[in-house]
């Protein structure tokens, strides 16, 4: 048996280890609750400079 | 399949033909020595049948056909580790290493399909491997299959120099080989032997009269009844019924060769030319070879520099590299699949139950081309699921769980099982087993922006699904829409990323929620129960994903937009029960529902 997702264009950021693999054509033993990715707007909150550690010359 | 393997046997009455005559191929058959082959045959040694099991080419009909090159062992002049390379055509194959030692000896066979205009000179590289130094490329030599098969020579062993590969080519060691075409009749034989051994459920290597009824009507073949009845009690000489698969089989390959019982390709689809057997013969065989990996030698690479990557090497031994467009012949290793264990970092090998691995071939030895076939092998598919599905909800079968955990001892951890074994009363009942609550923790439990993984499993997983496409999904009638059906848009997952969680028998078989979110809709879509095994996903013939039997979910998340979740029966695992419904509000890690064994 199989479990398909799809997720839509641009709205996930797959862990990179899975990805690669997978490029490879090789599968990745994972578990159930194991991370899979995050949403892209988590990633681009991450992107965002830390204003803490920000200051003005 | 080999659909675009087509030979024209035809060609050996060119003589007057121009073109022929200027080809490579033309004057080949102006120096092919029948009168070799003739004497072979008056010297007696044949099967019985008037043919040898390897012959050299006899006869300027012969000259298209299946040749089986043997590398038997090579003289290097220092000691080392080897292995060899053959490469022909658009692939490259590759021997076992040998022990350190300056004679190796690999005894390796592959069949090469030899076919007009097609390529003839295979080249053969030997490599030295060890601990220090990756795999270098020391000597080669190539070879004309098609002039050393036309050799008036008694011995079908040749030794060949092997040249440095550096100039000034240096000789650096011979090589040991043998090449020679596989007889028709013994190729028929052993085909008609492995179609028989698809509805030898029980392994015994016997049949009886239905089973062989339905398999040759699952196959679309129009025979008469009375002629199957025929055939059987030809074979069943002391009428019990039964017969052995070897006896069958020889009984089919006579008659095979009398009036063709085949019409089409059973593995392809493709139609069978009544008149032209040679063709047939190697279409069926090769079409069988591709989907068995039954050959020695591995393969996988499209060139032996390709093949020097000892990282390749390592992957091959048991993973089944699929190349572009190569992904069938390697990735038809049915008994190797390797997988990468992400929480231990490393290669694991998959261990298949035995049950499972005699249904996986039977489907996959027979499912290649089942959508072009008759859909006769997809009720039979659904009958040998329902069956096994009855046959796992019965009390005993509850006997068979302690060998399947026995069987799967390194990967079946019953100190997570929720329920002791005495609790499970049935085999079904055991394969859905619940876990204990927390030995799956969930990431970021808390974090609806992190998505997880939604089984315990063999996971791919694609940014877009073009990359499913180019390296994992062959199926060509794949989109996604067909995946999702027609009562679900797929507009909003065009170009989407798609994660493939791969169940084997031995997992945890229940499915979870990858994301947090309200499920919008489930939609049941009837199907066959193919096998969803990397050898029919990575086969260009299966279709698996569109057209087995599923349900697809819709789950509207915050975070991640809409998610297609679409749970796939497969073969003996057809059954899918969901444990939520339409509207409900989901948590991420929270469990959706199980496969288990039914049609």
């Amino acid at each position: 048996s199989t479990v398909i997702c799809v997720f839509e264009k641009d709205s996930i950021q797959i862990d990179e280890d899975l990805l690669a693999n997978s490029s490879r054509s090789l599968e990745t033993l994972v578990r159930v609750g194991t991370k899979l990715g995050l949403s892209t707007r988590k990633v681009s909150q991450t992107d965002l400079p830390d204003v803490r550690r920000c200051a003005l010359d | 399949g080999n659909g675009n393997s087509k030979i024209d046997s035809s060609s050996s009455s060119s003589s007057s033909d121009p073109d022929a005559e200027e080809s490579r191929i033309a004057r080949f058959k102006d120096r092919v020595h029948l009168r070799r082959f003739l004497r072979r045959r008056r010297k007696g040694t044949t099967n019985g049948r008037g043919f040898h099991s390897h012959t050299k080419l006899g006869s300027v009909e012969d000259f298209a056909g299946i040749a089986i090159l043997t590398l038997i062992r090579a003289r290097m002049n220092f000691k080392d580790k080897w292995l060899a390379c053959v490469s022909f055509g658009e692939q490259t194959f590759r021997t076992g290493i040998s022990d350190h030692t300056k004679e190796p000896a690999w005894n390796s066979e592959k069949k090469l399909l030899l076919e007009k205009d097609g390529p003839h000179i295979a080249r053969i590289s030997v490599f030295e491997t060890n601990r220090i130094s990756r795999n270098n490329l020391v000597g080669y030599c190539e070879i004309d299959l098609l002039e050393f098969l036309s050799q008036d020579s008694d011995s079908d062993t040749e030794e060949l120099e092997l040249l440095d590969p550096s100039p000034p080519n240096a000789v650096v060691g011979k090589i040991s080989l043998s090449c020679s075409v596989e007889d028709p009749i013994e190729t028929e034989k052993r085909f008609a032997k492995r179609i028989l051994s698809i509805v030898d459920y029980n392994e015994d290597g016997e049949l009886s009269f239905p089973e062989f009824s339905d398999l040759i009507d699952a196959f679309g073949n129009q025979v008469a009844a009375s002629k199957k009845e025929e055939l059987f009690k030809a074979a069943d000489k002391n009428g019990d019924g039964v017969v052995t698969l070897d006896e069958l089989a020889a009984l089919l390959a006579a008659q095979q060769e009398k009036e063709p019982l085949m019409n089409c390709c059973p593995v392809c689809g493709e139609a069978l030319e009544v008149s032209d057997k040679l063709n047939n013969m190697i279409h069926l065989t090769l079409c069988f070879d591709e989907g068995t990996g039954n050959q020695v030698m591995t393969g996988g690479f499209l060139t032996d520099k390709q093949a020097a990557y000892g990282w390749m090497f390592k992957l091959s031994e048991w993973a089944h590299f699929s190349s572009y467009d190569v992904g069938l012949n390697s990735g038809s290793s049915a008994s190797h699949i390797v997988v990468y264990d992400r929480q231990k970092k490393r290669l694991v090998e998959e261990i298949i139950d035995g049950k499972i691995v005699l249904s996986m071939r039977a489907i996959y030895q027979s499912k290649v081309g089942l959508t072009l076939m008759d859909k006769g092998v997809k009720e039979l598919l659904h009958s040998i699921s329902e069956k096994q599905g009855k046959r796992m909800d019965s009390v005993e079968s509850a006997k068979d769980i302690p060998h399947f955990i026995e069987s799967f001892k390194d990967q079946i951890n019953m100190n997570e099982v929720k329920h002791p074994l005495e609790y499970f009363k049935t085999f079904n009942e055991f394969f859905i087993r619940e876990l204990k609550p927390g030995v799956r923790p969930i990431a970021h439990v808390e974090c609806d922006d992190v998505a997880v993984c939604a089984a315990d499993c063999r996971l791919m997983a694609f940014k877009s699904i073009d990359d499913s496409l180019r390296l994992w999904i062959k199926g060509r009638k794949f989109s996604v829409q067909g995946l999702l059906g027609q009562d679900i848009s797929a507009r909003a997952f065009m170009d989407g990323s798609l994660v493939i969680f791969r169940l084997a028998p031995q997992d945890y078989h229940r499915f979870h929620f990858p994301v947090s979110g309200f499920i919008e809709q489930i939609v049941d879509i009837p199907g066959c129960l193919y096998t969803v095994n990397p050898i029919a996903v990575n086969s260009k013939y299966c279709n698996v994903f569109t057209e087995n039997k599923r349900s697809v979910s819709i789950i509207s998340s915050s975070d991640f937009g809409k998610v297609a979740f679409v749970a796939i029966g497969a073969t003996m695992v057809g059954s899918i029960t969901f444990r939520k419904g339409k509207g409900d509000y989901v948590k991420k890690g929270e469990e959706f529902g199980y496969f288990s064994f039914g049609g």
